[in-house]
């Protein structure tokens, strides 16, 4: 049971790690025990040092930081239990451009095993998929969706509807 | 597996029935605030056995039917079909295409399919159990996930590697 | 005490159904005494119909509706209790293009009576802006100024910088 | 009232002088993230006067000087100069131009100075009370606000008007 845990939790942690440094481009992460000897009910902290900084609590970085940091543990999760699919539900609203496009050429990288459904409303995420869906309201209260095809001008039409 | 098509009637703002078909690879879906993105993120949820309305947005589970709108009624019904490719014979039943539905009433009565034959509830979620699609699974990152774990204390972040270990 | 409450809760519920309707183009919004006949300690419920909607609890909402609600409140408070500088930092990231753009016209309106210094990574807020200040990190962990001048390519290139 | 302008000098990623002017109307900033944008929000709250470290996302209120870099050094102290305008009077001291100025060192000693004249906290908190950037105003508005207040009981919304009135 705890051998279980104890199991999981290394290789969540080593992915994790590795996952961080591609998605920040540097830098150092880990989770760590808060009570080493009672693996029955730890908890977990999240110890991270962003590429160029000191290490600090989650706390005091900043909002796309910490969103960032967050989606490599998402990460780390799904290869250690791995989807046929999986569905990201507007994941990376808080992150710029740059880590957007870091983020994006990470999912590229998992799509190669996992189906990913990605609900989106940034550009960097759009030019990595593979199909489309707009999803519309032109009647009230109805959802009705349009397939679209992937031109340049098609995704800023949509981006700005 | 392979997710190839999810099917949707009557699935809050999904008035009309919808189909949506799956290629491999990345599949995005876009359009304004309040179209239906999340709501199709919630059929999908929904289909494969979640039990908890609030993980759903709703006090009820008959609050994931159309509730109506100015120009239509509500309706009495909501139903939901997922089919994957079994080829690789990972849901241990012998088909190689496999369409699971759930449907909901008014009257707060379920039903539950696969392949067109009616089951129950606990057959969908032994179905998905150990293929990454059951419970503790990551299959659906929900639009509050990512504030959810930042928030989350160190007890609960445990139950991330718990439920997936 | 509870007079002031009253007559506050008064103010802010009206000018939040006033600026609800100017964020949507349309719809009602109003805040509900959960428990009217105790003004002491009632909490309070928040009552919306986004246009061609449903009344509906807040919850079933979407996530850029809900935002903007809530944004809706925040300057009906604002408007009940001014202050002579507002800063804003980055609360229209949920929001789509259009509904930046409705934000971004609401936002003029109460800088007449009120600065505001508004964090954003979104074009439609730094097109109404009067001035733009850039913060970068060129030397690693130490954050610097820059005053950007509005150009239509300068703003461009900040939001990928 | 009429802000004027802000100066930074070891407030968390604010290593060196920094020194921000702002004219009526809209200013925006904008960066990547990690910037420092937030953080100038937080040098605004803390020098009109806020007192919890949590609110500035610390845990003590020496987390907000500059913690040093791979090429810098902490420093031992972080200061925020606040200037207004109050020609129209209505911060209650004799003065057309009012420059409130919060350090704190290492040890955790503090200071406070009106118009480079050392004050108490209290001094400095009452000089802003009724004029909307005291207590219970919404001066600022914290990059997690909107998800804060969404998430809120009905008890704590109250709270929201109750400070306000
Ligand atoms: N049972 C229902 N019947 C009809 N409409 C419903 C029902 N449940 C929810 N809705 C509507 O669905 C809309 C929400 O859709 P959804 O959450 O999918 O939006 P979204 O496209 O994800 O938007 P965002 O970009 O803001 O997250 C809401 O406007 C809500 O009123
Ligand atoms: N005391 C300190 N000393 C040095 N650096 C600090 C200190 N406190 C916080 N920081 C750094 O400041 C950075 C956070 O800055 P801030 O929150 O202002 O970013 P931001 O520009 O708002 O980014 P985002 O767009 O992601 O919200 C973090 O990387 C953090 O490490
Ligand atoms: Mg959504
Ligand atoms: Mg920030």
């Amino acid at each position: 049971m705890t051998k279980r845990f104890a199991g999981a939790f290394e290789e969540v942690n080593n992915a994790f790690g590795d996952i961080y440094q591609k998605l920040f481009g540097g830098g150092t992460a880990r989770l760590q025990l808060a009570n080493p000897e009672d693996l029955l009910e730890t908890g977990i902290d999240i110890i991270v040092q962003p590429p160029g900084k000191k290490l600090q609590n989650l706390a005091l970085l900043s909002g796309g930081e910490r969103a960032l940091t967050v989606i490599a543990l998402l990460f780390a999760l799904l290869s250690f239990k791995p989807s046929p699919f999986c569905v990201l539900d507007e994941i990376e609203a808080s992150l710029d451009e740059t880590n957007v496009e870091r983020f994006s050429q990470l999912l590229k990288l998992f799509a190669e095993k996992t189906q990913f459904i990605v609900i989106s409303h940034r550009q960097g995420t759009m030019e990595v998929s593979d199909a489309l869906y707009g999803v519309t309201m032109e009647e009230a209260g109805v959802s009705k969706i349009v397939s679209v095809r992937l031109t340049e001008e098609g995704k800023q039409e949509f981006r700005s509807a | 597996l392979y997710l190839k098509s999810v099917e949707i009637q009557g699935f809050k703002s999904f008035a009309d029935k919808t189909k949506l078909e799956f290629g491999p690879g990345i599949t995005a879906v876009v359009g304004p605030n309040g179209s239906g993105k999340s709501n199709i993120s919630d059929c999908i949820r929904w289909v494969l056995g979640e039990q908890s309305a609030k993980t759903l947005r709703g006090t009820k589970m008959e609050d994931v039917i159309f509730a109506g709108s100015p120009h239509r009624k509500p309706l009495s019904m909501a139903e939901v079909s997922l089919t994957l490719d079994n080829s690789s014979g990972i849901l241990n039943i012998p088909y190689q295409e496999v369409t699971v539905s759930r449907r909901v009433f008014r009257s707060g009565e379920a039903e539950y399919l696969i392949n067109k034959i009616p089951c129950r509830l606990k057959d969908v979620q032994d179905l998905f159990n150990d293929t990454g699609l059951g419970k503790g699974s990551f299959a659906i990152i929900g639009q509050g996930k990512v504030e959810e774990i930042l928030n989350s204390k160190p007890e609960e972040r445990r139950a991330l590697i718990e439920e997936a270990a």
